[in-house]
């Protein structure tokens, strides 16, 4: 799975 | 969006809340560690610049203002309103040994070389190590008050929860970001002996006490 593009997390 | 993280981020929110509430009313912030709110004030300063860059959704940009301004606030009543009754001589933990090596760490080790992708994993990492100096202030005094004991059992919890939303985005989504998980686990870990005291003595009414 790759990292995120934009973080969604808080 | 999943229930661990709703869940985990309504932790961090209260414990937030808890705090500033506590100062405010008591117009006191005996045994509290200006210096970790400092670096939780660093922390979001550092993870939320990408308010300015993209939108996700108006929870998470509302959540991102909440937790930046009440930190300020935080910060704000320690060393300015009520400085006069911060316990500086108990908070006396070397910030410096934390911010440097955690620096350092994050331009080695991150998803992406660029300015706002350091930063972030700059405040991922320091998150996990920022609520050193108020655990080391509550070993100098021996004691915590209890409404201090709530503010870190949900400070605690809200990035346990968040283990478990990664357990449960990776089967669901197959998403997993090492660096937040890595850090994640450090953090929780370090809470593990405050748990535990707080389990054994703050609910069964007793006052967290250590043995000095």
């Amino acid at each position: 799975a790759d990292e995120p593009a934009a973080h969604d997390e808080l | 969006m999943n229930i661990f993280r709703l869940f985990g981020d309504l932790s961090h929110l209260a414990a937030i809340i808890i705090l500033l509430l506590k100062i405010w009313k008591s117009r006191s912030c005996a045994g509290i560690s200006g210096k970790s709110q400092i670096l939780f004030a660093i922390v979001f300063t550092t993870r939320y610049l990408d308010l300015l860059t993209s939108f996700i959704s108006l929870y998470n940009t509302s959540m991102k203002m909440i937790y930046i301004g009440c930190s300020y606030a935080t910060v704000y009543l320690i060393y300015a309103k009520f400085r006069a009754t911060y316990d500086g001589n108990h908070d006396s933990f070397r910030v410096e040994f934390l911010i440097v090596p955690v620096g350092g760490l994050a331009v080695l080790i991150n998803h992406d070389f660029s300015l706002l992708e350091i930063l972030w994993t700059f405040s991922i990492y320091l998150e996990s190590v920022a609520i050193l100096p108020q655990l080391f202030m509550i070993s100098k005094t021996g004691e915590a008050e209890t409404i201090t004991t709530h503010y870190l059992f949900c400070q605690g919890l809200y990035r346990a929860l968040y283990l478990i939303n990664w357990i449960w985005r990776f089967y669901f989504e197959g998403f997993f970001d090492m660096i937040a998980i890595v850090a994640g686990v450090v953090q929780t870990i370090l809470y593990c002996d405050f748990f535990y005291l707080y389990v054994t003595k703050v609910l069964k009414g007793k006052k967290l006490s250590l043995p000095a």
